[in-house]
């Protein structure tokens, strides 16, 4: 926000423009910085500097909302199946987080259930060899369903505590693609008692306004418990999480920063919101 | 749809003549609306509202359309205009091997491009090869084989443990030691503000002399879409875009963000997975979709 001190309606277009340029989109911006001049009246606030606290605090209140820790637990078989649109991260996310779990001492399985794209099995498997996990994959072109299926098996029998399914990336309106995913996710919930813990939709941080009906279409879909942010090191903000915690209550989970195996670290809202204004 | 929105808000206006300042503002409130939630960039959408502005009002209503016609008509033209015009060559070099360079951030679809070219520029009977230049990604050069197997199209590679500048250098080498006509080269996926990564792909550049390089970029891009293709331009000089996974419902408006900053003309569009999904682009389409 710039140099100016004192409060008058450019500012105000100043605060809309820094958020619409974040990516929030028109709706959401236009309702926080109402929010902002109500509390800018309620509260007598005569500065740039204070609006922008007032701003930043909201943001924060809106995504604080939900639970923003992964639903997993000893004693139980965890199973996360990972959805979202082509390139987003979501081999390399389930790389990350099983290494993360395995760390925290969960004992983690992997299935590779993209048999479509090429090399993606491939992928996965260095992805497994350099986290030390055990992957369940069959080759190319096989039934993705019986890859998932395979995998609940193995992974019952052997006693892990969470299960990450990898599916290949689909644009959500292509409606076969959204089939099968849904034909997945009737095999999860048949086979593991109560169904998947967690469905975990891989949104990229340089996605724009497309991501709501990312997050519309693939909850219709299969239910969507939460969010990973990929390619938050990148220039883009990722505002389209705000619209998306409004519209559809999906809170965030972890955010992805990097290509190395440790690059994902936890949403933290007052952390996120500040990053998003400067 | 926009046509409607604007159609609504002349709706009480009667007879025609020229149109006011105040009719036009309120159609290009909606116009801005449309714009940004299609993804245009903020700072182009200002600039685009400003000169549409400036041309509808005081503009003689055409006798065979409605005010609402008339400046709907004049905000298409305009954004068709800004889009550019259909250029989907790729500029052959005097004495071959032609050298195409795929570049852009991680995931945008530079291998699966890649491919497509090669199989689209095999249909125009060119003799084309593949070079495999990212030893980051895990499985990135098996990606490009297996692809290139599909197509039965050679692919170049060094594997992983060579510098992408040397495998560039031996793919041209490799080009005109075996009579290929052209080698289109895959780079790995990087971030335009990571200084390393994109002094590599000036180094490429520096060596290999590419004819065309090509900036991919997904057509779901946000408002970073201008810091992106901006850098990659300051740093490479980019020759066209193409434009990927248009097969799905976004509006697309990162297409006329990176055509305004860049200047340079969208080439193709990424139309699906298959490798037989590669369109030239279509600027009044494209104009269409982002104005909803
Ligand atoms: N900079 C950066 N790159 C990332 C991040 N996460 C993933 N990537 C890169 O993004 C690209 C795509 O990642 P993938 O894991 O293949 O994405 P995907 O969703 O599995 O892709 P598909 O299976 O083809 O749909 C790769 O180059 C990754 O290294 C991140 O947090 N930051
Ligand atoms: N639906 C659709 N998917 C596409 C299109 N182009 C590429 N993809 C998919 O997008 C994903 C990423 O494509 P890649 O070719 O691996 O992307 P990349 O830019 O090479 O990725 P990095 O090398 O990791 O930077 C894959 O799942 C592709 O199949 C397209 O036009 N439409
Ligand atoms: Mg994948
Ligand atoms: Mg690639």
């Amino acid at each position: 926000v710039s140099g100016k001190t004192q409060i008058d309606e450019e500012l105000f277009e100043e605060l809309e423009e820094t958020l619409i340029t974040a990516d929030v989109g028109v709706e959401t911006s236009v309702q926080l910085v109402d929010k902002v001049r109500e509390r800018t009246k309620k509260e007598k606030l005569s500065s740039a500097e204070e609006l922008q606290e007032v701003l930043k605090e909201e943001i924060a209140l809106l995504l604080s909302e939900g639970n923003h820790q992964l639903d997993v637990a000893k004693g139980r078989l965890n199973v996360i199946l990972v959805v979202g649109v082509n390139g987003v991260g979501k081999t390399t996310t389930i790389g990350k987080l099983g290494y993360s779990l395995k760390q925290q001492g969960y004992k983690v399985m992997v299935a590779a259930a993209d048999t479509f794209r090429a090399a993606a099995i491939e992928q996965l498997q260095t992805w497994c060899q350099r986290g030390g996990l055990e992957l369940i994959h069959h080759h190319e072109g096989a039934d993705p369903a019986a890859v998932v299926y395979d995998a609940l098996q193995a992974a019952q029998s052997r006693k892990v505590d969470v299960l990450l399914i990898d599916t290949a990336g689909r644009l959500q309106t292509k409606t076969n693609l959204m089939e099968e995913l849904k034909k997945i996710r009737r095999i999860i919930d048949r086979e593991s008692g109560d169904g998947p813990r967690e469905v975990l939709l891989v949104l990229d941080a340089t996605t724009g306004q497309n991501a709501l009906s990312q997050a519309r279409l693939f909850s219709e879909a299969t239910g969507v418990t939460g969010v990973i942010l990929t390619k938050t090191d990148g220039t883009a903000k990722g505002g389209v999480i705000l619209g998306i915690q409004n519209e559809y209550k999906l809170p965030v989970k972890y955010l992805g920063f990097g290509e190395t195996i440790d690059s994902l670290r936890e949403f933290i809202p007052e952390e996120f919101s500040a990053s998003l204004l400067t | 749809n926009i046509s409607e929105k604007i159609q609504a808000i002349f709706k009480n206006l009667r007879g025609k003549g020229k149109l006011t300042e105040k009719d036009v503002q309120a159609a290009m409130r909606e116009v801005r609306l449309a714009l940004l939630e299609a993804d245009v960039s903020y700072k182009v959408v200002k600039e685009f509202i400003n000169k549409v502005t400036e041309r509808a009002v005081g503009s003689e209503v055409l006798e065979s359309l409605t005010p609402a016609q008339q400046v709907i008509k004049i905000v298409h033209e305009e954004l068709t205009q800004l889009m550019g015009g259909t250029q989907s060559k790729i500029s052959l070099a005097a004495k071959p091997p032609t050298v195409v360079m795929m570049v852009g951030l991680q995931g945008s679809g530079k291998t699966t491009s890649s491919a497509k070219l090669a199989r689209h520029m095999k249909k125009q009977g060119k003799s084309p090869l593949l070079a495999a230049c990212d030893v980051y990604r895990p499985a990135a050069i098996k990606q490009l084989q297996v692809l290139g197997e599909q197509l039965d199209i050679p692919v170049f590679s060094l594997g992983d443990k060579q510098s992408p500048v040397d495998i560039a250098r031996g793919a041209r080498a490799h080009a005109e030691k075996n009579g290929f006509d052209l080698v289109i080269l895959d780079t790995a996926g990087r971030l335009h503000i990571d200084e390393e990564l994109m002094e590599e792909l000036a180094q490429i550049k520096q060596q290999c002399h590419p004819q065309e390089i090509l900036l991919v970029v997904d057509a779901m891009t946000g408002q970073d879409a201008v810091n992106v293709a901006e850098k990659f331009n300051q740093t490479l000089g980019l020759d066209g875009v193409i434009l990927t996974k248009l097969d799905g419902d976004t509006r697309g408006g990162a297409a006329l963000s990176v055509k305004a900053v860049t200047g340079q003309p969208i080439k193709f569009t990424g139309m699906g997975e298959k490798l037989d999904a590669l369109e030239p682009f279509y600027p009044d389409r494209m104009a269409s979709r982002i104005l909803g």
